[in-house]
Parts: structure tokens; C-alpha cells; sequence
């Protein structure tokens, strides 16, 4: 699964 | 996690703050988007679902939830509280929520990272996030004189944005293998729409003036 980074912001 | 990032972050809660606080202590909502603030729900809302079962940390989850709770108050006030209710510009915000929501809503469904409901409800709000401020502004020009502290409101949100492109900068150079292009293009057209909100604020701030945009 691709890592989703953009998740960790707000 | 970055200064850049905290910083932004900061910010984004001392706009809120600034805003319910004004509500609060002068009882006026006068100068205030209800349309903006409601889209800025919508867009806590479908951008927080994942509250319950994605955790990620507690500095997220606890931002999400002041988040979600402040902007409910404003809209509540605006809607709700007998006197402040009485003072919403109802006239002047005639923004279209349809104009936003519909492209958003399309094109969360067209451009997206997977293709089920709670990635594209996160792209929705993504792009929403981005044009949420429009009715906001275009209320701002129309009623010509901005008062202190909804110029600072737009100002400390704007500044919020520049933060996060300065952290989406140092994670790029930092973090191998960091991109997040619809988030960088969403918020730089994000940003964008502040420049000449921007401007017209440190000219008036340079000239000790009262912010008074141009027709």
C-alpha cells in the first residue's frame, strides 16, 4: 500500500 | 512534524479563536461569512471522519475535534444566538454554496488517490478547503469597510496557509520520498486567493490605516 503522508497533516 | 507545520497549526486555532471571541464579546456577527463558515464545517467534517478508528496522534486528534467544536459554536452563534443572529449580513452573502461544492464534489470523484468513500470524501475536502473562503471574501469586498478584527481573521488564515506551504518545502527536502500533489496544488491555489487580501492589509498596516478594500 502506498504511504499515504498526507494523511498526517491536518 | 515541523515548526512550520506546529506554526500553521497555531495559527489555524488563533483565526477560530479570533473569530469566536469577536462573536462572543461584541454579540455581532456582523462582516462575517455564515456560507464560509459552514463550508469550513463541511470541510472538518468529511476531512475528520476517520476521528474514530485512524489514529494517528493525539496533537491530531485533539486539533480535529477543537476544530470541529469551534467552527459549530460560530455557526451556531450565527444561526442560533438571538441577538447575534440578528446582526448576520444576510443581504451581502449570497455566495452560491452550489458554485463550490459541485466542482469539488466532481471532481473529488474524478482526481483521487483510491477510489472508495472515505478517500474521496478526504479529496472532497481537500478541494473544498480551498475555495471556502471565496464567499468570505467577495462579502468583504462588497461591505468595503473591514473591521480590525475580521481583517486579522483572514490574515491569521491566510498566514496559515503559508506556514503549511513552508512545511510541505522542509518535508520535501527532508523526508525521502515525500510528495502529496493534490494537496500542494489544492493549497497553493489555497494560498493564492489570500495575495490580494494580502496586499491591500500590509499597505493599510504600513500606513497605520483602516483596511478598506477597493471596489
Amino acid at each position: 500500500d502506498q504511504k499515504s503522508y498526507d494523511k498526517d497533516e491536518l | 512534524m515541523n515548526l512550520f507545520r506546529f506554526a500553521g497549526d497555531i495559527l489555524h486555532l488563533l483565526s477560530i479563536l479570533v473569530l469566536l471571541l469577536k462573536i462572543h464579546a461584541t454579540k455581532s456577527c456582523a462582516g462575517i461569512s455564515l456560507k464560509t463558515q459552514e463550508l469550513y464545517l463541511a470541510v472538518f467534517i468529511t476531512r475528520y471522519l476517520d476521528l474514530f478508528w485512524n489514529f494517528h496522534s493525539l496533537y491530531n486528534s485533539v486539533f480535529k475535534v477543537v476544530y470541529i467544536g469551534t467552527t459549530s459554536m460560530i455557526v451556531w452563534y450565527m444561526r442560533r444566538h438571538r441577538n447575534v443572529k440578528l446582526t448576520y449580513d444576510r443581504d451581502h452573502d449570497t455566495f452560491r454554496y452550489l458554485f463550490l461544492v459541485a466542482p469539488c464534489a466532481v471532481l473529488s470523484l474524478l482526481i483521487n488517490a483510491r477510489y472508495n468513500l472515505f478517500e474521496i470524501l478526504w479529496t472532497f475536502s481537500i478541494y473544498l478547503e480551498a475555495v471556502a473562503i471565496l464567499p468570505q471574501l467577495v462579502l468583504l469586498q462588497r461591505t468595503k469597510n473591514v473591521d480590525n478584527l475580521t481583517g486579522n481573521y483572514v490574515f491569521l488564515l491566510g498566514l496559515y496557509r503559508a506556514f503549511y506551504i513552508l512545511n510541505w518545502v522542509y518535508r520535501f527536502a527532508t523526508e525521502p520520498g515525500y510528495s502529496a500533489w493534490l494537496v500542494w496544488i489544492s493549497g497553493l491555489i489555497q494560498t493564492g486567493l489570500y495575495l490580494d487580501f494580502f496586499y491591500y492589509y500590509v499597505q493599510a498596516w504600513k500606513q497605520s490605516k483602516k483596511l478598506q478594500l477597493p471596489s
